[in-house]
C-alpha cells in the first residue's frame, strides 16, 4: 500500500478516456479499459461509471509526457498512474511511445497494463510477489484467462472489503461434502503411501498416520494439474502420477510435472476414438494398466508400453457384480476398489471375485 | 565494496534507476568516507524487493531487471513524497 490511507471514500468512481493510441482501434481500447476496471470490481465493493466530458476520478491518456516525470520512448516506463485524490489524484497515463496491442504479445497488451495502473489509481503500491498484477515489471499474460492473483485482492480488499453479495453475481464455488452419502469421486489413486481422492478442484489425501482426510486444492499440489479430472493412477515402479483429463493425460513426480506431458489418451495406445476415460487402475502385480471406458475396458502393459491384445473387454465379465459405470478405481493393501456411482466395490483381481460392497466414503473416515 | 565490471552508461542509467523508483539520494558526508555508498544500499534494497542475489553491486541480473519494461508508479505530486 501506498500508506497514509490512500483510499478513495467512495465506492462509485468515474472514469473518462481522454484520447486514444493509434495501436489499436477506440472499441479495442475502450474494452481493454473497462475490462481493466473491472478486475477490480469483480472483487470489491467498487463499480465504475464512464464520462464523456468533464473531470472523472480516473482520468486516462495516451502521452509522451509532461507531469514532473517523462515518459522515456520505446521499452523502460510503460505508464504510470496517480494515488487516489484530487487533480491528478487516480489518473493513468500510458507511454504513446510503446506498442499497445488488444491481446497480442507482439507488443504490450494494454489490459494488463491498465489494470496494472488502476490498481495504483485506487490506491495499491508495488507487490514483490512476482505472479501479482501490482508486481512493477510487465509480463505477457492471455487477456481472456487473466484472473486476479490472491496477493492482489488481498491488498484491495484490504482497502475496500469484499464485494457486496448480490442475486447476479454467480456463488463462489463451494467444497464438495466428502463425506456426502450421494458424492460421486471424480478419481482416486495411491501415491507415495497416500490415497488421494478427487473431487472438482479438491482433493482430500489420507494418510495411515492421520485420523481424518487433509483436504486442499489440486493446484496447491500440482500447479499445472488440471481440474474435474476423470481419472487418475500411480505408477509406483515410475514414482508417477497419471492425471486425465478429456482426451489429456498429466504426470508428475513428487510435486513435478514430467516433462513431455501432457499428452493424449493416444501415446497410451488408446484408439483415436475414446474421448475421455472414466477410470484407471494399476495392478502393481501384474505391471498393467487398466482404462475403463463406458461398460468396457483396456489393458495397458507399462513395460512394454503397449495396449494388450483382445481388448476391449466388458467391465462385467472381469467384474461380477458391476452394472454400472465405473467412476474411480484403485489397488490397496492387495485388494482392488472399484467406484461405481456412490459405491465402492472390492474385488481380488486375481480371480475376479467381489468380497464386499461399501459406501464411497469408507477410506475418508466419515463420522 | 566490490567494483562491478558495467560502463559508466550503465551505471548512469542504474542511478536514474534507482532515483526514479528505490529513492536514491547521493549525499556526501562522514558516510561516504566511511565507505557505504547510498547506491550500493539502494541497489540492495532494490536486489531484495525483486528477490536478485544481495550483492549491493550492479551485477548482470540486477541490471537486466532494471532493463525490463515496467510502471513508474506515483503519488500524487502535491504531497512531495517517493514514488
Amino acid at each position: 500500500l501506498f500508506g497514509n490511507n490512500f483510499k478513495w471514500q467512495k465506492r462509485s468512481l468515474t472514469y473518462r478516456i481522454e484520447n486514444y493510441t493509434p495501436d489499436m482501434s477506440v472499441a479495442e481500447v475502450d474494452y481493454s479499459i473497462d475490462k481493466a476496471l473491472q478486475v477490480w470490481a469483480k472483487v470489491t465493493p467498487l463499480k465504475f461509471q464512464r464520462i464523456y466530458s468533464g473531470i472523472a476520478d480516473i482520468m486516462i491518456s495516451f502521452v509522451q509526457h509532461g507531469d514532473y516525470n517523462s515518459f522515456d520512448g520505446p521499452g523502460k516506463t510503460l505508464a504510470h498512474a496517480f494515488a487516489p485524490g484530487d487533480g491528478l489524484g487516480g489518473d493513468a497515463h500510458f507511454d504513446d511511445d510503446e506498442f499497445f496491442t488488444f491481446r497480442s504479445n507482439r507488443g504490450v497488451v494494454l489490459f494488463i497494463v491498465a489494470a496494472h495502473e488502476f490498481g495504483h489509481s485506487l490506491g495499491l503500491a508495488h507487490s514483490s510477489v512476482p505472479g501479482a498484477l501490482m508486481y512493477p515489471t510487465y509480463s505477457y499474460r492471455n487477456p481472456d484467462t487473466f484472473v486476479l492473483p490472491q496477493d492482489d485482492v488481498r491488498g484491495i480488499q484490504y482497502l475496500y472489503g469484499e464485494k457486496d453479495p448480490s442475486v447476479d453475481d454467480p456463488k463462489p464455488p463451494t467444497t464438495p461434502d466428502v463425506c456426502d452419502s450421494t458424492m460421486v469421486l471424480d478419481a482416486v489413486t495411491t501415491h507415495r503411501g497416500e490415497i488421494i481422492f478427487f473431487k472438482d478442484s479438491f482433493l482430500w489425501r489420507s494418510y495411515p498416520q492421520s485420523q481424518t482426510p487433509q483436504q486442499s486444492l489440486i493446484r496447491s499440489l500440482w500447479p499445472s494439474a488440471p481440474v474435474d479430472i476423470d481419472a487418475a493412477y500411480e505408477n509406483r515402479q515410475l514414482d508417477t502420477v497419471f492425471l486425465f483429463k478429456g482426451r489429456k493425460v498429466w504426470a508428475f513426480t513428487g510435486n513435478q510435472p514430467v516433462r513431455g506431458y501432457p499428452k493424449t489418451l493416444t501415446a497410451f495406445g488408446l484408439p483415436k476414438a475414446v474421448r475421455k476415460v472414466d477410470a484407471a487402475l494399476h495392478d502393481v502385480n501384474s505391471g498393467k494398466t487398466l482404462f475403463f471406458v463406458g461398460n468396457s475396458y483396456f489393458s495397458y502393459d507399462e513395460s512394454r508400453k503397449t495396449m494388450e491384445q483382445g481388448y476391449p473387454r466388458l467391465v462385467n465379465q472381469a467384474f461380477t457384480g458391476l452394472t454400472r459405470r465405473v467412476t474411480a478405481a484403485f489397488q490397496h493393501k492387495g485388494f482392488t476398489y472399484i467406484y461405481s456411482g456412490p459405491y465402492m466395490y472390492e474385488y481380488d483381481l486375481g480371480t475376479g471375485t467381489l468380497h464386499r460392497v461399501l459406501r464411497n466414503s469408507y477410506f475418508l473416515r466419515c463420522t | 565494496v566490490p567494483l562491478s565490471e558495467v560502463s559508466m552508461e550503465d551505471e548512469s542509467f542504474a542511478k536514474n534507476y534507482l532515483k526514479k523508483f528505490f529513492n536514491l539520494t547521493e549525499e556526501e558526508g562522514p558516510a561516504v568516507r566511511r565507505g557505504i555508498s547510498p547506491l550500493n544500499k539502494k541497489l540492495a534494497e532494490m536486489q531484495r524487493f525483486f528477490g536478485l542475489k544481495i550483492t549491493g553491486s550492479l551485477d548482470a541480473d540486477t541490471l537486466a531487471m532494471m532493463k525490463k519494461p515496467r510502471c513508474g508508479e506515483y503519488i500524487s505530486p502535491y504531497r512531495h513524497t517517493h514514488t
